[in-house]
């Protein structure tokens, strides 16, 4: 996709040693930068419409392994479908949206969907060679009722956490981390969900944790 | 407190009661503890005899103290089912987060620095310093664009007989990935999110730049000093560019450290990529 290439271009052009190491007056280094992010974001949305199209088509039954884990379509093999299903007839019709700003726990879509009761499919993806246990950490509205569950609706462990008042400066008051643990197979997608309305009764709903402030001596 | 500890699983680290200072870390995975800080340096970008630091020049003049800091630290505790945190405030504008998660080998300095106050006039470079009980002397290894880790000596070049005449910027090495040291039992390693500088100006201490902050330009062709006055917009007056990263660090037995500073290594070159959307049902 020519989307690509503006990504490729803007990469191209960043390889320059003035780039790379910041020797460079303000207005060109923010000029890589807007480079970069313009080409990211065409990418994002490229990513984005292949995690629906991969997905999706589980859903229409092209296969896939029932434990909600999503490998490339070519290496699937039982239809997962019904496991997508099986989640309360969902209807993903939607598109992905990624959060660039996630490090610094900043994601108007996760923290929106949260004030509103909007459940949210997550899909998390794996570029290594290796299947990864990892976690991801979403910004969440505050005094969110919230459950977690893996692609084959089984509950997932998660936490809130308050946010350090230095991770956004000015607008920590009012939104805290939800962070979960994820399994993914090597260069593979894993699907979860996040709900925060119609939580099924098995559910784990999240654990917050303790915080306390403890003054030196 | 006299000493706080935060751990989950095999990573766990003690913090003290009266300095607020990390105070030790252990492996329990490979039976190994060891008294171990985090601390952070700054250095105050010279601008004197006759070469400025600058963005092509890194020529420190001595440190400073960190600014604005209370002669402790507050500490703020998280505990959870998942993982587990240690906060602290360096000063208003440098801040460190670390976590330890249940089912993980390392922990995770998540660390945000600036806008760096200049009001003094100064031009300054901030390093984050762990220091341990690794006795690795003056040897330190740092790796090539992600590949083979180079052994790198203090105050020595393979090549020439070098005249020390920058002691600490001599010694600062490009690091894209990995700042490790070793002795016979034990390893303990820095993996980074991004490129930047590094050493190990004293046995047992990994040193990388975290951001810096230069108000003299260097006479190399840049033509501006790399202070951020505008970030942005041309006329409005910035405070200054925030920084904010995470960085793995990683204590494990010499034997079996290589293979664990790999596995991060691959992951903060790899981070996932997290998509979202609506469902309705």
């Amino acid at each position: 996709s020519d989307v690509l290439d503006e990504l490729e271009n803007a990469v191209s052009i960043v390889l320059h040693h003035d780039a790379i190491t910041g020797t460079a007056k303000q207005a060109v280094a923010d000029d890589y930068a807007k480079r970069l992010y313009k080409g990211g974001e065409g990418a994002a949305s490229l990513l984005n419409q292949g995690f629906k199209e991969i997905i999706d088509s589980k859903v229409r039954g092209r296969g896939g392994d029932d434990d909600g884990v999503i490998r490339p379509v070519e290496e699937s093999s039982v239809n997962d479908g019904d496991v997508l299903q099986r989640a309360e007839g969902l209807d993903l019709d939607n598109d992905f949206v990624q959060c660039p700003l996630l490090n610094i726990s900043t994601c108007a879509f996760t923290e929106t969907s949260s004030r509103s009761k909007q459940n949210m499919q997550v899909v998390v993806y794996n570029n290594l060679a290796q299947a990864r246990d990892d976690f991801v950490h979403l910004p969440i509205g505050k005094e969110s009722s919230v459950a977690v569950f893996d692609g084959a609706m089984n509950p997932v462990a998660s936490q809130i956490t308050g946010l350090d008042p230095s991770v956004r400066p000015g607008s920590s008051e009012d939104v805290e981390d939800l962070g979960f643990a994820v399994q993914i197979p090597p260069k593979g997608l894993a699907v979860y969900y996040v709900l925060f309305q119609n939580i099924p009764q098995n559910a784990t709903l999240a654990q917050r944790s303790k915080t306390r402030a403890v003054s030196p001596n | 407190e006299a000493s706080i500890k935060i751990s989950d699983g095999n990573i766990g680290l003690t913090f003290d009661g009266s300095s607020g200072l990390m105070r030790g870390m252990e492996n329990q995975k490979y039976g190994i503890q060891m008294e171990s800080s985090i601390d952070f340096l700054v250095y105050n970008s010279s601008n004197g005899q006759g070469q400025n630091s600058g963005a092509y020049i890194f020529r420190p003049e001595g440190t400073l103290p960190l600014l604005n800091r209370g002669d402790k630290l507050n500490l703020t505790v998280v505990e959870g089912p998942l993982f587990s945190e240690m906060r602290q405030t360096f000063a208003p504008w440098l801040h460190l987060s670390t976590r330890v998660y249940g089912n993980r080998d390392w922990a995770e300095l998540m660390w945000r620095v600036g806008p760096i106050p200049f009001a003094d006039n100064l031009g300054k470079e901030i390093s984050m310093r762990v220091s341990s009980s690794v006795s690795s002397g003056d040897e330190f290894y740092t790796d090539s664009n992600g590949r083979d880790m180079l052994k790198r000596v203090v105050n020595y070049r393979p090549t020439w007989d070098l005249q020390v005449s920058e002691p600490v910027a001599g010694n600062y090495y490009p690091l894209t990935a990995a700042l490790a040291i070793h002795d016979d039992k034990s390893e303990m390693a820095v993996l980074l999110d991004r490129a930047c500088g590094g050493t190990s100006l004293n046995s047992g201490d990994l040193e990388f730049m975290v951001h810096r902050r230069i108000l003299a330009d260097d006479a190399r062709g840049v033509g501006e000093a790399l202070n951020e006055t505008e970030c942005g917009c041309r006329d409005c007056h910035c405070a200054g560019l925030r920084v904010a990263g995470t960085t793995g660090l990683v204590l494990a037995s010499a034997t079996d450290g290589p293979g664990l500073r790999r596995q991060v290594q691959a992951r903060k070159e790899s981070p996932l990529v997290t998509a979202f959307r609506a469902i309705t049902s």
